[in-house]
């Protein structure tokens, strides 16, 4: 297999984050070995599925844009066995200026990639809220990119920008980079808005059929320092990532 | 009075953008002369009062970067009276890239706003999520900063990281800027989480009284192209904004 799949979009609090961690869970309970990288220097990701936040740089995301290979003691086991993760940490905001006007600046991350992409059927990553050069390095190393979207004014403004973003990288860096689609978070089809806002999505993105509803019990997981898979396996949402972990095989395939 | 807030929290989905809006209205109908400044690439303030996105970056927020001193022509006023606004524009990404290293690079839009800012009584910035040169040229021009803060695990863990920023920016750049407070955004009372996270937060942060209750009122009046005091003036959250420009008020004097 070996799909990298970067889970983008520059609008802030549209369940990146969110869409990551349980994707990835779901992908591993599968028996597909996934390698999430965490590439936010919020560190959410890493919070979630290690339980702390503070790792030592080089053994976090930061060394693989210092041009190191990836090496095995930046790959951590999480609780779930066919799942591991390369966390962030909060010095990669310094990157933006180390790789700045670099001949290589976009290539960085896929570079350090390509050594350990034969060892995970899938590698998934979870961007910042920016078009900034770590999203840039995520597209040009990714097979595919998820875009999680919150049907609201603002996330939909923002498509065309992302859009842009994402042909300038497949004609100048990655002719390879396809659109998976927008997944529908936060759903709720009650609402007329929703119906309404949905018409203005422009028809180049793909939408995918799963919808990830909106439950209380989201925020409840990480509260406890848990996710939806160990806290609440039956609620509507887990089963939604988990249906999307099967829509997104298909759509692979 | 002369006052500079900034708006911000690296964490996305906030309600920076919607706070910066409701609060410039709100002062502004209080008929204090008000300047909302959009430091967002996404620039999704500008959409909302000025109802288009496209600007030429000479009139745009984006020239006061490049060391102009700011224009009657890049203020632009909105259907309120009292209310004006510099527009931003997708071209202030570049911002990152340019200011980097340079030893003036924090100070660029305290520079250009010094100009100006005897002319308002209130200049209110809506920042990008991050802790980028953007975020720090708001909080070096700033006289205060105003945390939009969703009670939830992520918004919370990141506040070390902006207190960390804001120690940073006071002790080298700007001793006079004061955290003003954070106001709790998507306010919940019946959820017991809430409760339960609010005793997380570090007491370094001063929490103001006003809360500012969810509704779905806020996204259709963003879908309609307008805000609440236009769309839906007597709506609980407008009433919020409302009682939030007094708190404010009453705690800057
Ligand atoms: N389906 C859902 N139902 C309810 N709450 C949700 C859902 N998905 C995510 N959330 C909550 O919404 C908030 C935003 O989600 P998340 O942090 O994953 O978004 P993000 O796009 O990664 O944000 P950022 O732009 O800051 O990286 C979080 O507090 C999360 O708990
Ligand atoms: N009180 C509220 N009740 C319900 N929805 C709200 C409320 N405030 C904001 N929203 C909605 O939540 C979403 C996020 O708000 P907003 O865009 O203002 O956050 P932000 O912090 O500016 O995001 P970004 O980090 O992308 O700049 C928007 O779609 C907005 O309509
Ligand atoms: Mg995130
Ligand atoms: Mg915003």
């Amino acid at each position: 297999m070996g799909y990298i799949i970067s889970i983008a979009n520059q609008k802030g609090g549209v369940a990146k984050t969110t869409t990551a961690i349980h994707l990835s869970i779901a992908l591993s309970q599968k028996n597909h070995k996934t390698l999430l990288i965490d590439l936010d220097p919020q560190r959410n990701s890493t919070g979630v599925l290690l339980k702390k936040m503070d790792f030592p740089a080089d053994k976090t995301i930061y060394s693989a844009f210092q041009k190191q290979p990836i090496q095995g003691d930046m790959i951590y086991q999480t609780e779930y066995d066919n799942l591991f993760i390369i966390p962030s940490t909060i010095k990669i905001v310094e990157i933006e200026n180390l790789l700045a006007g670099m001949v290589d600046g976009f290539f960085r991350l896929s570079g350090s990639i390509n050594d350990i992409s034969r060892e995970f059927d899938f590698i998934i990553m979870d961007c910042p809220p920016s078009l900034s050069i770590l999203t840039v390095n995520a597209l040009v190393a990714a097979t595919d990119i998820l875009i999680p979207l919150q049907i609201s004014k603002f996330s939909i403004d923002g498509l065309n920008g992302l859009l842009d973003v994402i042909n300038t990288v497949q004609k100048r860096y990655n002719p390879k980079l396809k659109i998976l689609g927008g997944v529908f978070t936060f759903y709720d089809e009650r609402t007329t808005i929703a119906r309404a806002m949905i018409k203005k999505i422009p028809d180049k993105i793909h939408i995918l059929k799963t919808k990830i509803p909106k439950s209380v019990s989201v925020e409840e997981a990480f509260m406890l320092k848990s996710d939806l898979f160990s806290y609440a396996p039956r609620n509507k949402v887990t089963l939604a990532y988990k249906n999307l972990s099967s829509e997104v095989i298909n759509e692979l395939e």
